[in-house]
């Protein structure tokens, strides 16, 4: 079960983007990358967060909240027409 | 849509909403399951080149091509990738990897809110009339993020992240989750950010009621509507075999049952599953129904199946029972059928299980118009109170939501059945669904003769001139009780979108406003960062109040039994008008509770003009679940400016 991926939603703090980034894009790629390699990145978003939506296992996802400029880590929700 | 236009007066009234360019430059964008762009509704005859503003593109796919947009449809999205990562590949088989919708509630819902206008539309005859939206002459940008009904959290935040880039003007979404905290819920989050570049944000309330506590989309910069019922209704009648008549309804359109009383047996006597009462597929005996007509309770599968399922077994008609109250929802079923409501199917049920030889028939009554009273809060819409910020009054507002005709995909039946091969141009629906996107429209009519008005100011206008009583004095009723809705249910109340163009005083809210009321949620600063993606920090040594938002409700909770307690408000009222001098009423059919309003005059001479009030609620101790409900009114003699109250002990 810990290697079974799920979406997650990764939101970032961007004040905290290190100055080697000139690009969000980079340092949300590198920060995915410091847990796993083989994660693999959904969306990036730009207006609507700070962050993106990737594909991890519990495991990786536990330890991308210990990363810094992470603000949480939420598993997605899915939503049903009304 | 047919017949909302003019209940809700927007007929003949183009001295209010003309068809200036203005009103053509306001960009709706739908967040749903899609578009079939063939559709009359999106016919974009006499409409100007595409509004400047506009940055976003018609995406080509599966059936789909860019050149599908036009001048109506000017933008056409679709976000899978969610959707694809936790399900795998689309099924092609049986949906478009592309923008066109092949559900038809994306269909229904852009049409309801910006449709083109088409006479002669109707649903087999059904609710026949011109067909149009809202805002009419307004632009739609379709971004589907709903895949065979599911709408996975990554992908509305990648549509409504585009829709921000593409420049829109409202955001429609009828769609909802759990009752989430605004920090973990997709929709509120993505909301906030519309909210702060302009773009007012419409939602549904959910259709999870009449419980209580089960609203969806309850975030204070969200504008949350219920439904209600309109002036119409398509009845059919159950007549038995003892000489009693019921009121049921339907949309059958195919031959009349043969005339006189035919054999009417209960489900549950013609089937040996225990849940043979629902009418689920191959749990009927067809020698025990073959000729008759079939009583089915509703719940487990859908209504127009439960028809299937009689017909399939040799059935000659069905009468659905509802069992979740007074609501009646019509259905363009495959065989003669009616939906009855919870009362009268019991009372079918006694007359059978007391008849040896029970009999009825089904007529059919087509399409009523002037039915009265309208609207009534419609049973199956979500209630309040809310249950993340109980202090914030949710739904906002309501808007017809019931039995609502608009387009519909080509890909799929009236019924939503696969064995159904109808195919039809217009659908008529329920939901709160319907309801959100004729507040968008109306929204978009209102962002058009305002241009400069924030969102807030928008739904502001639209909850402070809605309506809760009918033309006669009597309060808008509840299908769910029969009994007068409460604000809990409808909020503000129905919309007047005439009245809303001419509020007089707006109730405003900004996005520093709301990063106060999340400091008086106590949320963290990381929560904070999250919803409004920036570092803040509440003020320590400042008292943060929920209480304080400029809401233009008041939603008061008291806790019980445990004295009296007094709680302040504070809200801030701005001209939109002309100079005047507004005096405050306060109506509350319980002495008990003191309301304070100060000052109790306020005067304004300028537009844009600001002045503050306070409100302290005075109550003693009173048994949990007790509430009580009236509202704060300003007015010039012109003007009134209306905010409900819904006092509440837990």
């Amino acid at each position: 079960a810990m290697e079974e991926k799920k979406t997650y939603i990764i939101h970032m703090a961007k004040s905290q983007m290190p100055a080697t980034f000139d690009d969000h894009t980079h340092w949300y790629d590198a920060s995915l990358k410091s847990v796993s390699e083989s994660a693999e990145m959904i969306y990036v978003y730009n207006n609507v967060i700070h962050g993106f939506a990737a594909r991890l296992t519990a495991q990786e996802a536990e330890s991308l909240k210990t990363q810094p400029g992470i603000l949480s880590v939420l598993p997605e929700v899915i939503y049903q027409l009304h | 849509t047919t017949r909302t236009p003019l209940f809700l007066g927007l007929d003949n009234r183009p001295d209010v909403f003309n068809d200036s360019d203005a009103m053509s430059n306001v960009i709706i964008g739908v967040l749903d399951s899609g578009i079939w762009p063939e559709r009359r509704s999106f016919d974009d005859t006499g409409l100007g080149p595409v509004p400047e503003s506009w940055k976003g593109e018609c995406e080509s796919g599966i059936n789909f091509s860019s050149a599908m947009c036009n001048r109506k449809l000017i933008g056409a999205r679709y976000f899978s990738s969610g959707y694809e990562a936790t399900l795998g590949p689309i099924d092609e088989s049986k949906e478009s990897k592309s923008p066109r919708d092949n559900e038809g509630h994306g269909t229904h819902t852009a049409s309801t809110a910006a449709g083109s206008v088409v006479q002669g539309a109707s649903l087999l005859g059904y609710a026949l009339g011109t067909a149009r939206g809202m805002a009419y002459r307004a632009r739609v940008a379709v971004y589907k993020v709903c895949w065979l009904g599911k709408c996975f959290g990554p992908d509305i935040l990648a549509g409504m992240d585009k829709a921000i880039d593409d420049n829109v003007n409202v955001l429609s979404l009828s769609l909802g989750g759990e009752h989430f905290d605004f920090y973990s819920d997709n929709v509120a989050i993505g909301a906030f950010a519309a909210m702060e570049k302009g773009i007012m944000v419409s939602c549904s309330a959910g259709n999870a009621g009449p419980n209580q506590f089960s609203l969806a989309n309850q975030a204070p910069w969200i504008t949350t509507v219920g439904a209600g019922t309109i002036d119409r209704d398509f009845p059919a009648y159950v007549s038995l075999g003892n000489g009693k008549n019921f009121s049921g309804v339907s949309f059958y359109a195919g031959n009349p049952l043969p005339s006189g009383m035919l054999p009417l047996v209960y489900a549950g006597n013609a089937s040996n599953a225990t849940n043979g009462n629902l009418c689920i597929m191959g749990t009927l005996i067809p020698e025990k129904v073959k000729g008759k007509i079939v009583l089915c309770d509703g719940g487990v599968n859908v209504r127009a199946e439960k028809g299937y399922v009689v017909k399939s077994a040799g059935g000659a008609g069905m009468i659905f029972a509802n069992t979740n109250g007074l609501g009646l929802v019509a259905d363009a079923h495959l065989l003669p059928a009616a939906a009855v409501g919870q009362l009268d199917g019991d009372e079918i049920k006694k007359y059978i299980t007391s008849d040896p030889n029970p009999t009825a028939t089904i007529l059919f009554g087509g399409t009523m118009v002037g039915v009265q009273p309208a609207p009534i809060l419609a049973a199956f819409s979500s209630r309040g109170p809310n249950t993340i910020t109980p202090e914030i009054l949710k739904p906002d507002i309501i808007a017809p939501g019931v039995n609502i005709l608009a387009g519909w995909s080509g890909a799929v039946s009236p019924t939503g059945l696969p064995e159904d091969d109808r195919r039809v141009e217009f659908n008529i629906i329920s939901g709160t669904s319907m309801s959100c996107p004729h507040v968008s429209g109306i929204a978009a009519l209102l962002k058009g003769v305002h241009p400069e008005w924030s969102p807030a100011a928008i739904r502001s206008a639209l909850m402070t001139t809605a309506y809760t009583t009918y033309r006669n004095g009597g309060a808008l009723l509840d299908e769910a009780t029969g009994k007068p809705s409460t604000p809990f249910g409808h909020g503000a109340g129905h919309v007047d979108p005439v009245s809303a163009v001419n509020p007089g005083l707006v109730y405003d809210i900004n996005a520093d406003d709301y990063l106060n009321f999340l400091c008086a949620l106590k949320y963290s600063p990381s929560q904070i960062n999250i919803i409004t993606r920036r570092n803040f920090t509440c003020d320590s040594s400042k008292i943060y109040s929920v209480t304080d938002l400029n809401y233009p409700s008041f939603s008061v909770a008291f806790p019980a039994d445990t004295g009296s307690n007094t709680i302040r408000y504070s809200r801030t009222l701005t001209n939109v008008g002309p100079s005047g001098t507004y005096k405050v009423a306060v109506t509350l059919p319980d002495s008990s509770v003191e309301i304070i309003v100060e000052p109790e005059t306020v005067s304004f001479t300028q537009i844009n003009e600001k002045i503050s009030y306070s409100v302290s609620f005075t109550a003693p101790s009173k048994p949990p679940s007790t509430n009580v409900f009236g509202k704060i009114e300003w007015s010039d003699g012109t003007h009134l400016v209306t905010g409900p109250v819904a006092i509440s002990w837990s």
